[in-house]
């Protein structure tokens, strides 16, 4: 058994991830920002298995997946009846262990008042030491989904009371197991110690919880991770919030691709046409095919006598440098 | 981009899963480093490409011209490494799966 922060967390943390008010924050951003004091139980002892198993080659349990189940706590017979819905675990993972962690403290009977005898003078008042703290025991059934009874006992555990308050873990593979291979995914425990529970119990941070480590056979397939991460939005309601606006997405992902501003721009210096001039229907040739290695070798420039013979406005449309006749050239030196 | 080598080798490539949307349901990692594989298998290879040896004698035929329309061998992963990844599933539980092949470690022409 492991034992628990003792402070209590506040109850609103106490819902664990069931995910922030706040409709920007995804719960799985709420989930991985929580600090251990605020998160449940589960949360924390699943972030401490995912530390031990994320590093390289690690397998959890010897498997490569570890599910846990949130209970839901419902009264049956004024005795508080803690309810697990293992629907979620896929066909292909092969149970290897399934654990059942909840928090215990000593259930102590209430002391009996004596009548106090006024004998001596000094006799004082005194009370009898309360009785060994009650023994409790764990009933575990299942059910399947949509039936109304109690379901099948599977399995009864008779605990020795705890010294103080903590945390305990006890192995429950052949009951799920059981349970699993009989189409019952409903799993309902309850912590008996004989007596009627006092008050209202409510899901705390000490609300138990259970384990399960899987051998995921298909894992291993190609696009295993689509297969469970690749999927709708499971808290994204069908319709905006209320409060948003019209057109607001809802999305909170950044958009990074920056829009192309204005006409895209080409690298080739203007008028160093590559089409080869003597076939005008030349395919288009995109640039990387003529330049066979990165860095292009620069072509001899034609030398100045028959760059002249080709006549002024070729001259003009091929040229580098811009030139103007003489008389612009004596104006622009006089200013 | 310029400087990066022409040979067939490991890129590198951060996967950020806000990027792809998963982040809704995925509690960790928020990114990680996934890599790629890119570069040419041409003939000769080198022998940091690993070429598999039907690679080698692909490469052979298509630079002899033997047959044509013969393609390069492709850049591919060669060796890769697994990923633990944290998420909540449909019914809002937390589960931890170590997905394999998740993460370039090196990469050959095949």
């Amino acid at each position: 058994s492991h034992t628990a922060a003792a402070r209590p967390a506040p109850p609103a943390a106490a819902d664990g991830l069931a995910g922030d008010k706040n409709p920007q924050r995804s719960p799985g951003d709420v989930a991985a920002a929580q600090s251990p004091g605020a998160q449940d139980m589960v949360a924390v002892h699943m972030l401490r298995l995912y530390e031990k198993y994320s590093r390289r080659g690690a397998r959890p349990g010897g498997g490569n997946t570890v599910r846990s189940f949130r209970a839901r706590l419902e009264v049956v017979n004024q005795k508080a009846v803690y309810f697990f819905n293992l629907t979620s675990m896929q066909d292909s993972e092969m149970i290897l262990t399934a654990t059942f962690h909840f928090y215990s403290e000593p259930q102590w009977p209430p002391a009996r008042e004596v009548p106090c005898k006024q004998r001596a003078k000094n006799a004082s008042c005194r009370l009898l030491p309360p009785g060994p703290p009650a023994r409790q025991h764990l009933l575990f059934r299942s059910l399947s989904q949509n039936t109304a009874t109690q379901g099948l006992l599977r399995g009864a555990m008779a605990l020795p009371p705890p010294p103080r308050g903590l945390w305990q873990a006890k192995d429950i593979s052949l009951i799920v197991k059981a349970a699993r291979r009989d189409g019952e995914l409903l799993l309902s425990a309850q912590l008996d110690s004989g007596e009627k529970d006092m008050g209202v119990p409510r899901l705390g941070p000490h609300a138990p919880y259970i384990l399960i480590y899987a051998n995921d056979l298909a894992i291993s397939e190609p696009n295993s991770v689509a297969v469970t991460l690749q999927r709708y939005d499971p808290f994204q309601a069908g319709d905006p919030e209320p409060g948003a606006a019209p057109n607001s997405s809802a999305d909170p992902r950044v958009r990074r691709a920056t829009q192309a501003t204005g006409p895209l721009q080409n690298n080739e210096l203007p008028g160093l046409d590559e089409r080869p001039a003597q076939a005008p229907h030349a395919q288009h040739y995109h640039k990387h095919e003529l330049w066979p290695n990165p860095l292009r070798a620069l072509k001899p420039r034609p030398g100045r006598k028959d760059r002249r013979k080709k006549g002024q406005d070729v001259f003009m449309a091929s040229s580098q440098v811009l030139d103007f006749d003489e008389k612009t050239m004596q104006k622009a030196r006089k200013k | 981009q310029w400087d990066e080598p022409r040979v067939c080798s490991r890129r590198y490539l951060k996967v950020d899963f806000a990027d792809i949307g998963w982040n809704e349901w995925i509690i960790s990692p928020k990114s990680f480093d996934a890599y790629y594989c890119s570069g040419a298998c041409e003939f000769p290879m080198p022998k940091m490409v690993r070429p598999s040896n039907h690679a080698t004698i692909q490469s052979i035929v298509r630079a002899v011209g033997i047959v044509p329309g013969i393609p390069e061998p492709c850049c591919v992963p060669d060796k890769m490494s697994s990923l633990g990844v944290l998420f909540l599933d449909e019914n809002r539980n937390v589960v931890l799966k170590v997905y394999p092949n998740m993460s370039v470690e090196t990469c050959a022409c095949r």
